[in-house]
């Protein structure tokens, strides 16, 4: 259960931006939501963890306190990647890159196909 | 189930508990298969677990499970990459539909895996590069790999003389209701009729529908016959062995290696 790894990321976000009155800090909103995103994530693993319903009630608490709207972007706008799949970090090494550091050495490698269904 | 190996032979198999679909240095695959019907022969897969086992500065350990009502889109630790290391988001998991259908690619080792729940069962299917199916730990030892080697000879389920014994009796064994599947007792002749509809070409995947339909009377295994062959077309590399049919007097029962 991963829960105080989301407490600490969201720790770690707010520690400058947290206002004590209602009005609402956009990016205290948008933290809150990846703090839910987060959260919502280890539910499988953390059910029935006491620090996991914590963190699910305070984020609730926080939500109403700061009137900040379930939906909404969970993270800041970041300066677009050049690379075509933001997903993968460009600066992966390349023995990550089975395709890449494959081509190096030899022609492109031969795929092969298994599948498993019916009765 | 009826499995497609990576050589493309293609066996209908009764494996019935767990049995490793893949094992070798850098992925396991275990499956777990129940009878379709109490005291039934023919098993479907309801259980799933998938090992990444840990690779250089790319991915820790990832483990994957998914059973019958439960097709997570992360692995057991909850995350939904490779972990903290350098390479990690070389491994993802991928939610095309959720409950229904996700994706796990796993860049590192060139290798994509597509995980189905269609109706009461999962449906597998995985491209993998040549050497990465190779990369066995024990080269000499014929260890189980039914990906790789097929499944024993006493786990198969020859079609022939099952649909033998189908056109003499006429009715098929499905029938009545179980829960929430509606099912329907097929003969032979209306079995073809409705995997026809799906799967045109009488192939492998079309026998494998009438098979199911028969041992079950569950009309989803015409869909998952359907997104076997439908994954296979985006997986598989070679698209002249898309369709491949029954081999002719092949003396050896269940094994249907790809027809001329």
């Amino acid at each position: 259960c991963k829960i105080l790894k989301c407490n600490s990321e969201f720790w770690a976000t707010t520690s400058g931006t947290h206002h004590s009155g209602p009005e609402r800090a956009p990016e205290f909103c948008t933290a809150l939501r990846a703090y839910a995103h987060c959260v919502r994530r280890t539910a499988r693993t953390c059910r029935g963890d006491l620090a996991y319903h914590s963190a699910v009630h305070g984020i609730e608490d926080l939500m109403s306190q700061h009137n900040c709207s379930k939906e909404g972007p969970t993270s800041q706008p970041h300066p677009r990647t050049s690379t075509p799949d933001s997903q993968e970090r460009s600066d992966s090494p390349e023995i990550c890159h089975y395709e890449r550091s494959f081509h190096k050495h030899t022609a492109p490698p031969n795929y092969t196909h298994c599948g498993l269904f019916g009765d | 189930p009826h499995l497609r190996t990576f050589g493309d032979d293609f066996q209908t198999c009764k494996v019935r508990g767990s049995w490793p679909l893949i094992d070798n240095k850098y992925l396991y695959v275990q499956v777990t298969n129940s009878p379709v019907l109490p005291g039934s022969l023919a098993t479907a897969t309801s259980k799933l677990t998938i090992i990444f086992k840990n690779f250089q500065e790319c991915v820790d350990q990832k483990v994957y499970q998914a059973e019958t009502d439960e097709l997570p889109a992360a692995f057991v630790d909850g995350s939904r990459n490779g972990g903290d290391r350098h390479g990690a988001n070389t491994l993802r998991i991928v939610e095309k539909m959720p409950g229904q259908h996700i994706e796990i690619q796993a860049r590192y080792i060139g290798t994509t895996i597509v995980v189905r729940q269609v109706g009461r069962y999962l449906t597998f299917a995985v491209r993998m590069p040549e050497d990465v199916v190779n990369s066995t730990e024990d080269t000499e030892n014929q260890g189980l790999y039914l990906c790789l080697r097929g499944c024993p000879q006493s786990e198969r389920i020859d079609f022939r003389t099952f649909r033998a014994r189908a056109t003499e009796s006429h009715v098929a064994t499905g029938g009545g209701n179980r829960g929430s599947v509606s099912v329907e007792a097929f003969t032979y002749k209306s079995a073809m009729v409705k995997c026809k509809e799906r799967l045109p070409v009488e192939d492998l995947y079309f026998q494998s529908c009438v098979f199911d339909l028969l041992t079950t009377g569950d009309v989803n295994f015409t869909l998952a016959a359907y997104y076997a062959f439908e994954d296979m077309k985006i997986l598989h590399s070679n698209k002249d062995k898309f369709h491949i049919f029954e081999r002719t007097g092949d003396l050896t029962p269940g094994n249907s290696a790809p027809g001329r």
